[in-house]
């Protein structure tokens, strides 16, 4: 009787590079985001979800080791084995995959010199998953090495291999089994860009919201950053309030667990005692830990004390580790350490004078003020201040989304800063600059 | 076809051993294993491999052994031999 094959019972898997290949032209960067590419091969097309993280709890560890390195399977040198990983299960190195240090490891490189590291690291997170060998000559379980598979942003896996992962795991919500890969070759070097977790992954459709016409449904300080979301699409900007790109990333392609029919979220925040992110949408929640859903979610906002029909928005408090939450006219302060409600709530209107009743969305910046949006405008409460500063509301769109006359909106011609915007990346426009405000948009 | 030289038969043992197609030869007694279970290992080697399932330990068989590969064996080793009483 054959064995039940091994596989992961949960679908977030974590990994980390815990070893680099010495003296390899290829950099720890290039390292991490091939393995970041090979895993993703596999997560495209099976409810799995990888997520790179820096400790030493990883469920998949990635070492370059050489010679006998405490396995059943000792490295020999150049050629030779070249890479092996252990299927799932109970062993403490289940998932692990071992690379020979000694391999003379490439990427993009002809096929006569060296390994390509992608091509094998695809082959190892095969057997990570749970897949074993096969003698078919398409599929890329086979054990010999065959050259390179392709580039890594366009690869797609043979169909047979497809299939087997999807008798392990099931079909990802957004894959349709019967498409065939994507064969196509580049058209030519291109350099590899940094693991796409980072940034948004694909062009917006023509649906999308105009930042300086939208009302946002929810703001939140995630990392440090600021992240304003609208329907399906957020935009995000760094620290120092610089938009990162004046196009706005879809949700579902950043937060990945997400249902694919959630067409927006009521508020967001970075949960102070463990910097997980919760998200609320309606009578449900769902906590994140870095961009990937938790296992468990979503679950009903009754966890936090909230009665049914959700929030309008949500206010990390820092000091004291409490939560504001807001609805319609009432707020409730929330003990992120006891994980109750504090007495008195709900209680009426917000905590702070010349705040609006109602709210659409809160957050805490990094001045230590928090900042409360309703409609095109925000307020701004100064830490350990009662009320707003005065002079407010001001306009959102102007402040916080780079737009010079945020009632003109989208059709308002040359009266948005985001010069470059539709330009080649790293060219400026120079009208623009000249009035020294402009936006510049990486599209690379 | 000509014989194997003796390293290239001990290196081919070795190998099938190491990737589940022989039994892992026993250190003590230091033996070759049976002419027929060569022969059998080396034809599911060549059958996984896409070879030619001839059961000898050919040239193309040996090229194939001396390419780039995973180290996980392509199958399950055999359980240990039954002991006649």
């Amino acid at each position: 009787q054959a064995p039940a094959p091994a596989t992961w019972s949960k679908r977030n898997l974590s990994w980390r590079v815990r070893t680099f290949p010495r003296d390899s032209p290829l950099g720890r960067d290039t390292v991490r985001a091939l393995m970041h590419y090979a895993l993703k091969v596999w997560g495209d097309i099976t409810p799995l979800n990888f997520h790179e993280v820096a400790g030493s709890s990883a469920d998949i560890q990635i070492d370059f080791s050489a010679a006998e390195h405490n396995d059943p399977f000792p490295f020999d040198g150049p050629g030779g084995t070249v890479a092996h990983a252990f299927l799932p299960g109970e062993h403490p190195a289940a998932g692990d995959a071992h690379f020979d240090a000694e391999e003379a490891w490439a990427f993009r490189a002809a096929d006569a010199h060296g390994v390509d590291l992608f091509s094998v690291a695809v082959h190892e997170f095969g057997h990570a998953i749970g897949l074993s060998h096969v003698a078919t000559t398409q599929s890329v379980m086979q054990p010999y090495y065959q050259g390179p598979v392709g580039d890594p942003l366009h690869y797609g896996l043979p169909y047979a291999d497809r299939v087997r992962a999807w008798q392990l795991y099931g079909v990802r919500e957004s894959v349709s089994p019967t498409a065939q890969p994507d064969t196509r070759e580049p058209g030519g070097p291109r350099l590899l860009p940094a693991p796409p977790d980072r940034r948004p992954s694909a062009p917006p459709g023509r649906d999308v919201p105009h930042r300086c016409s939208a009302h946002f449904d929810a703001v939140a300080q995630i990392r440090g950053e600021a992240f304003f979301f609208k329907g399906r699409y957020f935009w995000r900007l760094t620290r120092d309030r610089h938009l990162v790109s004046p196009q706005p990333a879809q949700m579902h392609r950043f937060w990945r667990g997400l249902p694919a029919q959630l067409d927006g979220v009521d508020a967001v925040y970075e949960r102070a005692t463990d910097h997980k992110i919760v998200f609320f949408r309606g009578d449900r929640y769902w906590v994140f830990k870095d961009t990937h859903v938790e296992e468990g979610f979503p679950r009903p906002v009754s966890d936090f004390g909230l009665p049914p029909g959700g929030v309008d928005a949500a206010l990390s408090w820092a000091r004291g580790d409490k939560t504001y939450f807001f609805k319609d006219q009432l707020f409730w302060r929330f003990d992120e350490l006891t994980r109750s409600m504090d007495p008195g709530h709900p209680a009426p209107g917000p905590a702070w004078g010349g705040v609006p009743r109602t709210l659409d969305a809160a957050m805490r910046w990094s001045d230590g003020a928090a900042y409360f949006f309703r409609g095109a405008d925000y307020w701004k409460v100064p830490d350990s201040e009662p009320a707003a500063v005065p002079g407010y509301p001001q306009p959102t769109a102007r402040d916080w989304l780079a737009c010079r006359d945020p009632q003109a909106g989208p059709g308002g011609a040359g009266t948005e800063g985001e010069a470059g915007a539709h330009a080649p990346a790293g060219r400026h426009d120079r009208s623009r600059a000249e009035d020294g405000f402009q936006v510049c948009a990486c599209s690379s | 076809a000509p014989a194997p030289r003796a390293e290239d038969l001990s290196s081919g043992v070795a190998w099938l051993g190491r990737f589940g197609y022989l039994r892992p030869a026993d250190p003590a007694a230091g033996r070759l294993p049976a002419p027929e279970e060569l022969a059998e290992a080396l034809a599911a080697m060549q059958r996984f491999a896409g070879l030619e399932a001839t059961g000898v330990l050919d040239a193309p068989t040996l090229a194939r052994m001396r390419t780039p590969r995973c180290s996980l064996p392509d199958r399950p080793g055999p359980g240990p031999a039954r002991r006649r009483r």
